[in-house]
């Protein structure tokens, strides 16, 4: 079973055209492996992009680095998996 | 460990496949003059693929379709679409809109579209969206089950890489979830009303995706949208957007209410439930129950529209 230990849900929210073509130029970026959960839709509309541990550094570098905002919505994927199937099991006991 | 009632059944908590299915099972065997359960065709790795009708009789009624999970790690769509079932077995002789509908209309719920995605979110990929199939020379496997349907496929808003999340597939209809759909709603041919259930966006949204031409029903249906919205935001306040898939969040060939809208299905619907900025595809189970209720209100707004506009 696939895990997300240290991945991270980022969310961004471009707010010029400019940002708005950085972000989407992150979807050509196979070597980070990104999972975006929103995709890019236009200005003010939100990014989520689940990070994986070893892109985050390189990521959150590449972001600041353009002036681009973003917020943790996720902080560790694995925790919320791992409570999730804590209720799962709960549940079936119950 | 599985339960022998469907009132035992949790449904403020996430289920496995085998779960549904047998959840399935106990719904038919516990109303068997309202619910069957058709198998509409398998999957590629060859599950049943199975429909919920519910019908109080006749034959070849017009019908309300719904389905949940074509995208399989959008694990609140299942959830809500196990609710929905309980909700119609429990409200068909009391709520006037389901009782009304249910005299002239059956209904058809698919509760998990894409099976073997769904089971492989369970044991080995929580992050899993398409399905499983595999493609010759890439290491590649699944297809975008809404990016397959034969509607603007293959255009933008659809990527052709097998490694993509939106992969098209190499022809519309190459999976057998989508076929299964596509040739039962052709068979059928009485389908008036098709909503397809994704997360997490809080969107209501009519066709099209794949082209800005807005269809010829656009007012009606922005208008049905904006009154299914405001009865699912006054339950507990969550916001949805509404329009269509072009112009509300971005331009998606090949999709599924694409491709209903142009069999001539006018109410043509797709939801993106909730959240916005919390959780996303990991919402907790705590959320299903109201998740479900929000949205089944907006279902209602939709279906008593259906049952009053025949066409």
């Amino acid at each position: 079973t696939e895990t997300f230990v240290g991945h991270q849900v980022l969310r961004i929210i471009p707010t010029s055209d400019e940002e708005l073509q950085k972000v989407q130029e992150l979807q050509d970026l196979e070597d980070l492996q990104l999972d975006f959960w929103l995709e890019p839709r236009g200005l003010g509309l939100p990014v989520d992009v689940r990070v994986p541990f070893p892109s985050l550094q390189p990521l959150k570098v590449h972001l600041e680095a353009n002036g681009i905002s973003y917020s943790i919505m996720i902080e560790d994927v694995q925790e919320l998996l791992e409570q999730e199937q804590t209720e799962m099991l709960r549940s079936s006991r119950r | 460990g599985l339960p022998l009632s469907t009132s035992t059944f949790d449904y403020s908590s996430y289920h496995t496949l085998d779960e549904i299915y047998n959840f399935m099972d106990l719904l038919v065997a516990e109303n068997p003059n309202l619910v069957s359960k058709l198998e509409i065709g398998r999957s590629t790795e060859n599950r049943p693929l199975y429909v919920l009708k519910f019908s109080k009789g006749g034959s070849n009624r017009p019908a309300f379709w719904i389905d949940t999970g074509i995208h399989s790690r959008e694990w609140v769509t299942q959830a809500s679409g196990v609710w929905f079932a309980k909700k119609i077995v429990q409200d068909h002789e009391n709520d006037q809109v389901l009782a009304s509908l249910l005299d002239t209309m059956d209904i058809f719920l698919e509760i998990v579209t894409n099976p073997d995605g769904f089971a492989f979110t369970h044991t080995k990929n929580r992050m899993w969206r398409k399905t499983r199939s595999k493609h010759s020379g890439s290491i590649c496997v699944g297809v975008d089950p809404n990016r397959n349907w034969d509607a603007g496929f293959g255009g933008s808003g659809a990527s052709s890489n097998p490694c993509s999340e939106t992969y098209h597939g190499p022809y519309a209809n190459s999976e057998p979830e989508v076929k299964a759909i596509v040739d039962f709603v052709k068979s059928h041919g009485n389908i008036k009303a098709f909503v397809s259930i994704h997360s997490y966006s809080q969107l209501l949204l009519y066709p099209y995706g794949y082209t800005r031409t807005p269809v010829p029903d656009q007012k009606e249906l922005h208008e049905i949208s904006e009154k299914a919205v405001a009865a699912l935001t006054s339950l507990y306040g969550t916001q949805y957007k509404y329009g269509s898939i072009i112009t509300t969040i971005y331009q998606a060939s090949g999709g599924t209410i694409d491709w209903t809208y142009d069999q001539g299905i006018k109410y043509s619907f797709t939801f993106e439930l909730r959240d916005t900025g919390r959780y996303g595809f990991l919402l907790p189970a705590k959320q299903i129950i109201p998740a479900a209720e929000e949205t089944w209100l907006a279902l209602q707004v939709i279906m008593q529209h259906t049952l009053d506009n025949p066409y």
